[in-house]
């Protein structure tokens, strides 16, 4: 463990935890993509498939657990929860994503570490990620403003695999034989998907504006 | 130690 991954985590964490208050706070998903949150499941539910099996260490597993449980706990609330699913307007969030759930699949089928089932999914579940935050992206340009905890929340999902690409460098550079390019590819593509988000966003931080996506 | 393709990250 180093601290860019530690950082990494803490974000992803914090990023999630903005979720939940914005939702729990305001009793509304306005703003907030139901199908990005849905691929986020999958991402979980596919790449901790070893959960069980495969222990590495308590805090490995209790954040395997953290990150299953708020991903299908926020999609039950936009799904189920009556005050939430009011406010979720299906008619902004109409990105075709499970299209990107077949394309994930059909690439992990080919590009994979070992051709077996858990590594099929991990590589599934990595590629998943990578294009998982299109949905949102696409509903805060359609949706205008955005309110503040959904920006944040955006922009800390965003910043953690940034942060990860700082571990991976560091981990290529001390530890001898780690390499994991599946991860590292996909993580530069994900990150750069954020990257007209970040741009605004920090044109919107430092005009203290409202954060504005041009549509 | 597990193999190289050990999954030690989140």
């Amino acid at each position: 463990m180093n601290i860019f991954r530690l950082a990494g985590d803490m974000t992803h964490l914090l990023s999630i935890l903005v979720l939940l208050l914005k939702i729990y706070a305001t009793k509304s998903c306005s703003g907030v993509s139901r199908k990005t949150q849905e691929l986020y499941a999958i991402v979980f539910l596919a790449r901790y498939l070893d959960l069980f099996t495969d222990f590495i260490s308590v805090y490995n597993t209790f954040m395997k657990i953290v990150f299953i449980a708020s991903s299908l706990a926020i999609v039950w609330c936009i799904r189920v929860h009556p005050m939430v699913k009011r406010s979720y307007d299906k008619d902004l969030d109409t990105f075709r994503h499970y299209l990107l759930v077949a394309a994930s699949f059909l690439l992990a089928l080919f590009l994979h570490e070992k051709f077996t089932f858990l590594e099929i999914f991990w590589a599934f579940s990595i590629y998943l990620e990578a294009v998982a935050i299109l949905p949102q992206l696409v509903l805060l340009q359609r949706s205008g403003n955005v309110d503040n905890l959904t920006g944040q929340y955006v922009f800390f999902l965003g910043a953690y695999r940034g942060l990860y690409i700082l571990n991976w460098i560091y981990r290529y550079l001390t530890e001898p034989r780690f390499t994991r390019w599946i991860a590292c590819v996909s993580g530069v593509v994900q990150t750069a998907l954020y990257a007209d988000f970040f741009y605004y966003y920090f044109i919107s931080w430092k005009n203290n504006s409202k954060l504005k996506l041009p549509a | 130690v597990k193999d190289g393709t050990s999954k030690d990250e989140l």
